[in-house]
């Protein structure tokens, strides 16, 4: 199965 | 100081039931422009903002930025326990005693439930969402939000594994849309076009493609993000093979709810 990317790299913390 | 009213629950049970099977935690900012709440998911797989301005309250008053980590599971709870029509009241005091106060009273005979919630640890939230460029995603795709609630639950019925690890491939070619899952033997297409919209203006389903895409999505996500329907007629998926898609549903005039989700790639 294709693996799931994460968000982490497009939004860092405020 | 923060005080603010409802006088219909419903908007902020709705909210709660669209997030909290997928979010446990969620981050409440408070400030004067009005609510906004971010959370991601323990495997930061999907992130939600949402935002209901000042004037989406009957009364809003809030002097100073307030920002709160609240569980949402508890949260649920307690509303599931407000009738649509309770008056909802929030407050915060002023010496930010890491408790708020959520009040629901019934307008017919008055009875009063009063929850304090106090403030917890969240995943990583608040973050700073940047607007993505336009022009960076290859295809927009806008339907009713029932419509795509019910697609979900068609492909969940049919997927391989129930709601579990099935994949959804969506792809938008010229004036269609389609959703395809694999079962266990066989296959399932759902194809959307285009509707005209001069014969169900109010519910027309609307693409917009810049070129031909194609990205697989976790189903069991895309049918958690399916509930923010009660929230909006339509919804509005934005997709990108570099950018996070977008399931988008605008609450009328007075905010959004907005769901991130990258798509799966081949190893």
């Amino acid at each position: 199965k294709p693996k799931q990317q994460v968000l982490s790299r497009f939004f860092s913390p405020k | 100081i923060l005080e603010l009213r409802l006088v219909q629950a419903t908007l902020f049970k709705n909210v709660l039931e669209a997030i909290s099977d997928l979010f446990s935690k969620a981050n409440f900012d408070f400030s004067g422009t009005g609510l906004e709440l971010q959370a991601m998911d323990t495997s930061h797989v999907a992130l939600v903002a949402l935002l209901l301005r000042a004037e989406a309250f009957n009364h809003y008053l809030c002097d100073r930025d307030l920002s709160m980590g609240l569980n949402l599971a508890d949260m649920a709870k307690a509303f599931r326990c407000a009738n649509n029509d309770d008056i909802i009241t929030i407050k915060a005091e002023e010496d930010w005693s890491d408790t708020v106060t959520f009040t629901f009273e019934s307008p017919e005979d008055g009875e009063i439930s009063i929850f304090d919630f106090d403030f917890v640890g969240t995943n990583g939230v608040p973050l700073e969402i940047p607007e993505f460029p336009e022009s960076e995603y290859q295809a927009k795709v806008r339907m009713p939000s029932a419509k795509f609630m019910r697609i979900c639950k068609k492909l969940s019925s049919f997927g391989d594994s129930g709601d579990r690890d099935t994949v959804v491939i969506i792809s938008v070619d010229k004036e269609c849309v389609n959703f395809f899952t694999r079962g266990k033997t066989g296959t399932s297409t759902i194809v959307c076009r285009q509707t005209q919209t001069v014969d169900k203006p109010k519910e027309p389903t609307l693409i917009e493609m810049k070129e031909q895409v194609s990205l697989a999505f976790d189903l069991r996500y895309m049918n958690s993000f399916s509930k923010g329907s009660t929230l909006s007629d339509q919804v509005t998926i934005s997709l990108s093979s570099n950018l996070p898609a977008v399931f988008e549903y605008k609450i009328a005039e007075t905010g959004y709810i907005r769901y991130y989700m990258l798509p799966r790639i081949e190893e």
